[in-house]
C-alpha cells in the first residue's frame, strides 16, 4: 500500500508539473 | 472517380446513445476539450467513475470500451499515467484518477 501511495504522490507531481 | 460524401474526416463519429456520460465528446480524435484525445477522456472517465478504492481495473476497462482496440486503451492508459491525471495502485492493472473535481 505504500506503493499505491508512492504512485499517486508521484501522479500528483507530474499532473502540478503539468499545471504549471 | 468516386464521389465522397460530405463526412470525410479519417474516423466515422461514434454515438453512444447507452452511455449516460455527461461530458461531451465531439466525434473528432483530433480536437481535444482539455488537452486530450477523446479515447483518453473516455478512458479517463470510466477510471473517474469507478467507486472501487484500488480503483478500475484494466479488463473492466476493455470491457466497457469494447469498441476500440485494446492498444489504443493501453496508449491512452500510458499517456494518462505519464500526465499524472491517472495512477496505478495495487497492480499495474488497477488504476484510479487523481482528478478530485
Amino acid at each position: 500500500l505504500v506503493r499505491i501511495q508512492r504512485n499517486k504522490a508521484a501522479a500528483l507531481l507530474r499532473l502540478a508539473a503539468r499545471n504549471v | 472517380s468516386k464521389p465522397n460524401n460530405q463526412l470525410s474526416a479519417g474516423r466515422p463519429s461514434i454515438s453512444n446513445p447507452g452511455m449516460g456520460e455527461p461530458g461531451n465528446f465531439s466525434g473528432n480524435n483530433f480536437m481535444p476539450a482539455n488537452g486530450l484525445t477523446m479515447v483518453q477522456n473516455q478512458v479517463l472517465n470510466l477510471i473517474k467513475a469507478c467507486p472501487r478504492p484500488e480503483g478500475l481495473n484494466f479488463q473492466d476497462l476493455r470491457n466497457q470500451l469494447q469498441h476500440m482496440p485494446v492498444a489504443s486503451i493501453k496508449q491512452a492508459v500510458d499517456f494518462l499515467c505519464n500526465e499524472g491525471h491517472i495512477y496505478s495502485t495495487v497492480d499495474d492493472d488497477h488504476f484510479k484518477s487523481t482528478d478530485a473535481e
